[in-house]
This record gives structure tokens, C-alpha cells and sequence, in this order.
């Protein structure tokens, strides 16, 4: 119960660490428990610094860098037990260009480092472009979907409906 | 264990058979605001046993069967099939033909769901074991849902650690 | 107290219908009280049928769907009783290319009918290339923010940090 | 009521004195993640009398005081300075030299915060009572934050009433 918490809090820390360094091409970070003594009670805290600003929690940060800190989180518990199958939905809305080409490179670790096949949904044509394949879900018949096959470069259409 | 596919039935938007496949390395899945790129997640969450109907934004579990358009009338049942491959766990609750297993859910208007693995009718327990031994659920950190990074960014730290559970 | 709500909620809800339909290409909407017969304590539904699709409540509607409802409700209100000044922080994001290009003649609408000045923050180069003139913060020296003024024309490069 | 121009100084990322011009019509804001857009919004509703620090994505009211960096100390104060026009409004504190006015927020560190209105101190209640007669609050809905679309759609429908008493 308890040891097997913190075990995988250490893995699960050591991951994050490394992850948001990529991530964020520098700076620093840690997760921490809080508010208890025992990891079975406590709160899951996220501390980080971006390269050149101080140290703060999670809350202090821009959307765009929460939003990077939280990828770096669900990636290394990731890591810390590989699963089958892992789906993101829409998950680089708030990223900025450089940090979406970012996200698509720890995409490729990822998949380079385990037997995981990756759904990836996503408005952005800059993910597009790094997927391996695309499928395109149309509604033709309003109220129907429909699944496709999409050309990498015929996906720009069936972004703009 | 492999995701090979996934069909869908009469399940919300894909009232029509749909067959995807899940093929190794990135695939991406793009489409306009509103087409039925969600309602695939939820599928696949739906069919690993998912039984909270708010987390697949419905208020009961019947809302996942096709509620009809304009132009075509609603549906009486949701089916959707998940073929899995490369079983090593030998807590399998039904012998595999082949090195493929299948994972069947259908939900009935007003009665409730059915679940099989291989034909062979099933608890909705087996299914979530089946999986769960493979470390993935439908509860996955794995599987990150539209705006479920807003909510680990905002949730109570207490909540948040709940995320470390599933890592261990 | 209580009629004043009521009649603000008329004048609402009769801009709400109007705006989502401009939003939605078609469609019908409404607003309803719920859960109390007294205004002042009951709580704001939004019941939404797009085109073509059932009518549901907002929680069933895909995330692109949900933001342009809620948009049409913000511009329902704020037609009610403009202020000022409108500043959206990053409210397209969600949206694809052709929601976006609704929303910005949906800002366009509401920028000839009030004397209302709009601070629109965005990533989106759609929208960039609709504004009447662009502002960029800028961070080169890390953690210090300056405002630049941007050329529309060379937008593009700012967003791409 | 037009809004002119907004200076910060001191203000979060913003340490060197800044000058933003409110012009008529569309003005878009660009830049990458994490470099001051939304602390923009910040400091216009901080100027306006916002009181609660969570809403600024801070624990306590010094947070908005630039923190430094590797290469800049930490400052002592926050100022920012919003110029309004065209006050039709006859509940004005004080007296306008021409058709516009300064309001002024500085915040000292570990004593809080002082408001003027053209020079003069005033309360914050009066800074707050200037700008409700003319239609728009800190919390007014015409105000939206990073995040609180998401917020709307989520939020329990009784919470969700209050953005009609905005209109009201
Ligand atoms: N039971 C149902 N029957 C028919 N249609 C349904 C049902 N449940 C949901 N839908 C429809 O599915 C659509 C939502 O699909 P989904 O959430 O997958 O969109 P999306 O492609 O993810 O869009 P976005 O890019 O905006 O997130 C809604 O328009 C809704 O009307
Ligand atoms: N008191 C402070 N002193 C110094 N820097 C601060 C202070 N408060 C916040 N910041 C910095 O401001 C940055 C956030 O700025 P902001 O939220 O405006 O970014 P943004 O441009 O909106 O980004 P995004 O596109 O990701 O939303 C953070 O990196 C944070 O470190
Ligand atoms: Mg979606
Ligand atoms: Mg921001």
C-alpha cells in the first residue's frame, strides 16, 4: 500500500523531472506531497521553474506552461508503468508553436521508447504533420460521423469543415 | 497486450458500423469541431467498462446509444467491439481462438448493459480485470480526455495525487 | 430585484437565441431557469440543438461546440449592457478553422454595433490576420515582459516564439 | 466611458514601466506561452479593485509584485495606471482636469494596497463605484479569463446565474 506509493512517487518524480526539462529546454521542477505525513493522505503539489523564473507551484504559471507541466506529469507516470494504448485529446490547444513542435518530439521519444500505440486528436496542423498517419472523422450527413482516411497532405481541408 | 481496433454501432454520432484500426507508432485523428473525434475516446473507455455516464458527458448510460437526426430515427441499441491481440496475462477469463481476443459491449434502451470476450457472456468485472492486468482501464492516466489536463491543473492537490495510484 | 432579473433575462435570452444562430450557421437555443420557481435562486440551463442534431443540454455538446455556445452567451449579456472595454483571453482555442472565422465576424458584428474597445489575446494567426492592429509581448530577457508593436504581416513570427 | 491607455510598472513580468494604448476597434495580443499576455488582463482588473488573489492566479496580493529573476532583483512595489475618458457618470470622487482620468493602484510589499483617483487617495470601494456606473466591474462577464469558458460550461447552473446579474 504505502511503500508501493512511494516507489512509484519516486519513479513517477524522477520521470517528471527529466520530462519537463525537455519539455521546457531547461529549468527545473519537483513534484512534492503536502498537507499529510502519510502519502496515502497527502496532496499531489507540482513545483516548477521555467528556465530564467523563480519557483513556483503549478498555479503561478501560464496556461501554455501548465499546460506542459501537466503533459511532463502524465508522461511519466506514463513511463513509470507503459500501457497499451494511450489517447490525448486535443491536448496542444493552449501550446504555442515552438512548444507544439516540443510536445510532437516527446511524442516520438515516446513511442520510440515503448510498444505503445498513440490516438492523437488535435486541431493543430502542426501535429498533424508529425503523425504517423491521420484519420478524419466527417459528418457529411449532419449528425453522422463518418471515419476516413486522410493523405498527410490533403489534411489541411478537412481541418477547415 | 495490442489495441488492434475498434468498431462502433449505433454508438452516439457513429450510427453507422465503423471500423478503426490501431495501428503501431502516431496516428492522429483531426476532423471539424463537432464531428465525432471525442465520442471515439469515449468508445473505447465505454467498452473497457466505463460506468460513470457523466465522465462521457451524458446524464444516463443510455445517452451513448444514437438519439436519431433529422433525417434518421434513433436507435434501440450502442454496440462496440474492441479486438485486442498479444495476451500475455493468464488471467483470461475465456480461452482466445487465435492470438486475438474480442471484448463486446452492448447496451439495450432501458435494460442495461452485456458484456462478452470471445461470445461468452461476461461481468463487467472480468472485462475491467482483463484490462487492469494489462495496466490500462478506462480511468487510465493514459487516456486524457478534453480539458481533463485543465482539471489536473486545477484540482485539489488531494485529488491530484489520486494520478500516482495508477503508476503504482 | 426579482423583475429586474427577469427582464435582464428576457433581453439575454432573446440576444442568445440570436447570436447562436449566427454562430452556429442555423440551429436553435434557449435559456431556461431550473431547479427553483424563484429567479433569484435557480440556475441558468443552456439547452442547445445545432444544426441538424437533437436538442440537448451544453454538457452533451462536442468541446468546440460548448465554447460557442458559452461565446454566444458572453456577447448575449454584454449586448445587454455594454461596457467599455472587452478583453477575450484565449477563448478560440478550441475552435477550428471555420469557428474561428465566425467568431471573428461575430466580433466584427459587435465592434459596429457599440462603441466598445476589444483586446483580443491570441494564438491563432486566423484571428491575428482579422485584427485592426496587433500588439506582441515579448520575453527576451527571460521572466521580463515587453509590448512590441507588431505589423500585421509579421505576426506570424512573433507567435512563433 | 472609454478606456485609454493602461501603464504597468513593477507588475508581475512586467518590471520595466510599460505603456499599452487602448485604441477603438480590434487590438490582438501575441506572443509566446508564458510571456505576459494574460498578466495584461491581470493588471486592468487589479487596477479596477479585483481583491482576490486566487482570481489572479496568485496566493496572496504581493504575488503580483515582480518576484526577479537570475539577473533582476525582486522589487518592492507594484503600480499600475489606468486612463479612462468620456466620464459621463456623475458619481465621480473627484474633479477632471481635462476629459480624462488616472486612476492609480500601488501596492506596497507587506502593506497593501493604495488607490488615487486623479492624484487624490480614495478607497477602493470608490474606485470600484466609478467604474460600476458605468457598466463594467473587475468581474464583469466582458472580462474573460484564460480558462473561464471552460469555467461556464462546467459550472453548476446556480452559479451560472450570476452572469445575468451583470446584464441586470
Ligand atoms: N447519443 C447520441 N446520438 C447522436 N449524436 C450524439 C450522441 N451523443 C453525442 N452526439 C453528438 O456527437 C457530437 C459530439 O461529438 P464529439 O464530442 O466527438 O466532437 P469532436 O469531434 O470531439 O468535436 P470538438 O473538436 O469540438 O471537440 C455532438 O454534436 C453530439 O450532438
Ligand atoms: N510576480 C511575478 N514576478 C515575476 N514574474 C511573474 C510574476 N507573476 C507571474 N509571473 C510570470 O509571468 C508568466 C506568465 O505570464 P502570462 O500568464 O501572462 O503568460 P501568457 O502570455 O498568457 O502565456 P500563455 O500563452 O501560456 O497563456 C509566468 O511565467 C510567471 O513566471
Ligand atoms: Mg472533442
Ligand atoms: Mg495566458
Amino acid at each position: 500500500g504505502r511503500g508501493k506509493l512511494l516507489s512509484a512517487f519516486n519513479q513517477v518524480n524522477q520521470n517528471f523531472k527529466e520530462l519537463f526539462k525537455t519539455l521546457f529546454g531547461g529549468g527545473s521542477s519537483n513534484l512534492m506531497f503536502v498537507e499529510s505525513q502519510d502519502p496515502l493522505e497527502a496532496g499531489l503539489e507540482i513545483m516548477c521553474q521555467p528556465p530564467g523564473k523563480k519557483l513556483s507551484s503549478l498555479s503561478l504559471l501560464s496556461g501554455g506552461e501548465q499546460t506542459l507541466a501537466a503533459i511532463s506529469l502524465i508522461f511519466a507516470v506514463f513511463l513509470a508503468r507503459p500501457s497499451p494504448i494511450c489517447v490525448l485529446d486535443e491536448v496542444d490547444a493552449p501550446l504555442d508553436d515552438a512548444n507544439v513542435v516540443r510536445f510532437c518530439r516527446l511524442l516520438d521519444e515516446m513511442n520510440s521508447k515503448t510498444e505503445t500505440r498513440f490516438l492523437i486528436i488535435t486541431h493543430n496542423p502542426i501535429t498533424m504533420a508529425r503523425m504517423n498517419r491521420l484519420f478524419g472523422v466527417t459528418m457529411e450527413e449532419k449528425g453522422v460521423s463518418q471515419l476516413v482516411s486522410v493523405d498527410l497532405d490533403r489534411a489541411e481541408e478537412l481541418v477547415e469543415a | 497486450m495490442n489495441f488492434n481496433r475498434l468498431r462502433l454501432n449505433g454508438f452516439k454520432s457513429f450510427v453507422d458500423p465503423t471500423d478503426l484500426q490501431i495501428l503501431p507508432g502516431l496516428t492522429g485523428i483531426v476532423g471539424p469541431n463537432g464531428c465525432g473525434k471525442s465520442n471515439l475516446l469515449d468508445a473505447l473507455r465505454w467498452v473497457m467498462g466505463e460506468n460513470r455516464p457523466t465522465s462521457m458527458r451524458g446524464d444516463g448510460m443510455d445517452d451513448v446509444i444514437f438519439g436519431g437526426t433529422d433525417l434518421r430515427p434513433a436507435r434501440a441499441f450502442a454496440e462496440v467491439v474492441l479486438e485486442v491481440g498479444d495476451l500475455e496475462s493468464a488471467t483470461m477469463p475465456v480461452q482466445a481462438i487465435d492470438d486475438t481476443v474480442e471484448i463486446v459491449r452492448k447496451i439495450n434502451l432501458e435494460s442495461g448493459s452485456v458484456y462478452r470476450i470471445e461470445g461468452k457472456e461476461v461481468l463487467a468485472r472480468e472485462v475491467r480485470m482483463l484490462f487492469a492486468d494489462s495496466s490500462i482501464g478506462s480511468n487510465s492516466p493514459s487516456l486524457v480526455r478534453q480539458g481533463q489536463i485543465a482539471s489536473l491543473i486545477n484540482e485539489h492537490p488531494k485529488s491530484r495525487r489520486k494520478i500516482l495510484e495508477e503508476a503504482a
